[in-house]
């Protein structure tokens, strides 16, 4: 770093000394007395000469508390210098959130000085990641972080007004320290994007939701990081908690912020592993706030008596850009519009493979927006009719054509992605749910095998006898299933296979009855 | 049909660090300030002690029911904190008012004989800051004085 | 890969925001009253 001659030693000396005015002359809030004096230090010593100067002072503050933990961890378990540590770490905090409240009168330097601290916390943090390996710290780092927000975010005029900028910052530095990269670190990153405060002002306070993309993106990085974990099933403790964190997490967002699951949920569909049917479900049961879900088991509920199965739901993805590359999209326009390319039904499946590890073979984001985009235009094909989708309007078209052949062409293994990406559709009343839930029942009556219908049962089910939250619009066709006599339901081979499965699917029954 | 998918080598390398960090994990109190007095430690107390926080026990109710000294406690000791926002809550609705210049707390002990812009004179009973000043958890006494 | 949800010591028949009172992700209960910071009236920051 070519630090100018004693800039080190002069800049522990200053910490030290601030640390003993913020201890004394202040408290846990108010550090201001303190700084007035100290201000001037500062600027006497030259530190506030120039950029370079600064960034250099706070490397080697942020330096010096580091390794007071790596010092102190030799002299005790971490619950001892946490106190001593953290008293470092909260005095250098405030000094560097009295530094931006105080910077130039416009917001600016105050942005910029904030980012600088939050890029160079960040870049000794992936520093000290890859130095220290299995003996990094993640505490002080999360305290610098913790505390700084807190400072930050208290109610002040001059922080209200780059409120937002505070906010974008404090994201994207935790974007960059996402689990993947920094996995030693990955526990601090879920307290800090769990905290209540954090949570208050990304998804509470933030207005007009300006913050909800940026926390789905933290969501994301989250569930990327767990999925090959999750993907196994076979949880070894370290990642079983951060599993179980994230579920808490999740429950606080499902019922305070609803509306940014249901509005976020294509995207988290996308990340999370088929197989983690719970947390999954725990998305698809969010509606939004404002509405009122009818009880599913009320007897002979249809979904054209709703009102809210003529609105489609919230997308804030262009569901027709994810679907790859752009010659698929060009063919599937045309099939859509008029059933050519005659090849297209049968290079389908081809179009939707990735490799041919079993497994891994299917491009699940991709089947998850063909199916979404095929239903999307269908509903909207129908609409112009000025019909509503029914068990008739949805028959014979290209767009049946295209699932019929999903159901009948995949491999066992394609195919419980393509029912899965189905089900995903099942959730609060909306023209999707009523849409969907036809195409499923649709497929179950008119398949010529019973493989398929044994299939969509299983991953109906398996949605099912998982612990609560169970989606709305899965519960209402399920019912739908077993009570219509038109889909002979009870008559099939594979409900009568075992006894503990005939009582399953009778249990199942008695209790949607 | 989604058999299990081999773990790739970053994710073992991810796995040890996260299996590593999972040894110091952050506790509630590493995202909240220390506290001058009171600090929040946590401590192995029997497992038939109750755990967690009393449901409710961050409402007025629970605070109206809690002994006027248990408020004073609170107030002076839990600084900043909802606790102490709540506590000056119910302190005034049990007719307590907070002096600003004095940090006392005042209680009118009967009717004021002459009120005006200024003071109103009157006997009250308060709260002994001084006594409290000294903060000494062991032997503390609470002592409320007549104020002519 | 299934949990009680309703054992992970969140209150979710609570009417109010669970967020306000939540003790972090590996919390075990809503944080306590003395924990939460909180805007007070200035006078009331005795020391």
């Amino acid at each position: 770093y070519d630090d100018p001659q004693g800039l080190v030693e002069k800049s522990e000396i200053l910490l030290r000394e601030w640390v003993r005015l913020y201890a004394t002359q202040g408290s846990p809030k108010d550090s201001s007395k303190a700084f007035s004096s100290f201000i001037h230090e500062l600027n006497s010593s030259g530190i506030l000469k120039n950029d370079d100067v600064i960034t250099r002072f706070f490397r080697i503050c942020v330096q010096c508390c580091i390794n007071q933990v790596y010092q102190g961890l030799q002299a005790g378990p971490m619950n001892l210098i946490r106190s001593k540590c953290y008293q470092s770490v909260d005095a250098l905090v405030r000094l560097v959130a009295l530094l931006i409240r105080h910077i130039g009168d416009s917001p600016t330097p105050k942005v910029n000085l904030m980012n600088k601290f939050l890029g160079i916390v960040a870049g000794i943090l992936i520093q000290e990641h890859e130095l220290q390996k299995t003996d990094f710290q993640q505490l002080p780092f999360h305290r610098m972080f913790m505390m700084l927000f807190y400072d930050l975010n208290t109610q002040d005029q001059v922080f209200e007004t780059i409120s937002m900028q505070i906010l974008t910052g404090f994201s994207n530095t935790l974007h960059i320290l996402n689990p993947i990269k920094v996995p030693g670190f990955a526990y601090a990153w879920l307290e800090i994007i769990g905290n209540r405060l954090f949570i208050a002002r990304m998804l509470a306070l933030a207005s007009e939701q300006k913050c909800w993309a940026m926390y789905c993106q933290l969501i994301l990085d989250l569930f990327r990081f767990l999925f090959p974990f999750l993907r196994n099933a076979e949880l070894a403790k370290p990642v079983a908690t951060l599993y179980r964190g994230t579920l808490r997490v999740l429950l606080v967002i499902l019922h305070d912020f609803p509306d940014f699951l249901c509005d976020y949920c294509y995207h988290f569909l996308d990340a999370i592993p088929p197989n983690c049917i719970q947390m999954r479900n725990l998305v698809l049961s969010a509606f939004p706030r404002n509405m009122r879900l009818p009880d599913p088991f009320t007897a002979n509920l249809k979904f054209e008596m709703l009102a809210d199965t003529a609105m489609p739901p919230r997308i804030l993805s262009n569901v027709g850009a994810m679907i790859q590359p752009a010659s698929f999209k060009k063919d599937l326009d045309s099939y859509l519009k008029a059933r050519g390319p005659v090849t297209f039904l049968s290079e389908l499946r081809t179009n939707l493979q990735v490799t041919n590890e079993p497994g891994t073979r299917y491009n699940i984001p991709l089947i998850n927006a063909l199916v979404l985009y095929v239903g999307s235009q269908h509903i909207q094909v129908i609409r112009s009719r000025n019909q509503t989708p029914n068990m008739s309007t949805i028959a014979h078209t290209s767009h049946m054509d295209i699932f019929q052949n999903l159901a009948v062409d995949l491999d066992t293994e394609g195919r419980y992605l393509f029912l899965n990406a189905l089900a995903n559709q099942l959730r609060f009343p909306s023209s999707h749910t009523h849409y969907f839930s036809l195409v499923i029942l649709y497929l179950f009556a008119h398949s010529n095998t019973e493989d398929v219908q044994e299939q969509i049962t299983r991953v109906l089910l398996e949605r099912l006898v998982v612990n609560r939250p169970h989606p709305w619009g899965l519960l209402v066709t399920f019912i739908e299933l077993i009570k219509n006599p038109t889909y002979k339901f009870w008559q099939h081979e594979f409900v009568h296979c075992a006894p503990e499965v005939e009582k399953l699917f009778e249990s199942v029954a008695r209790s949607c009855m | 049909p989604m058999g299990p998918v081999p773990l790739g080598k970053d994710h073992q390398h991810q796995f040890q660090m996260l299996e590593a960090s999972s040894y110091h994990m952050p506790l509630p109190s590493d995202s909240e300030r220390m506290r001058q007095f009171l600090p929040r430690n946590p401590f192995p107390t029997p497992h038939y002690y109750p755990q967690n926080p009393l449901t409710n026990s961050d409402t007025l109710e629970f605070f109206q029911r809690l002994s006027i000294e248990t408020l004073f406690f609170i107030f002076y000791y839990l600084e900043g904190t909802k606790a102490q926002y709540l506590a000056a809550k119910v302190l005034k609705k049990q007719s307590w008012r907070f002096h600003t210049k004095y940090m006392m707390w005042f209680q009118r002990h009967e009717e004021p004989k002459v009120i005006n812009e200024e003071y109103e004179q009157g006997t009250y009973i308060y709260f002994d800051i001084e006594k409290w000043g000294q903060r000494k958890k062991d032997g503390f006494v609470f002592e409320y004085r007549y104020l002519e | 890969l299934g949990f009680d949800l309703t054992a992970l010591g969140l209150n979710l028949n609570a009417t109010d925001s669970l967020y306000p009172s939540f003790g972090g992700p590996w919390g075990e209960g809503p944080v306590r009253a003395e924990d939460i910071e909180y805007q007070v009236p200035q006078e009331y920051n005795i020391s």
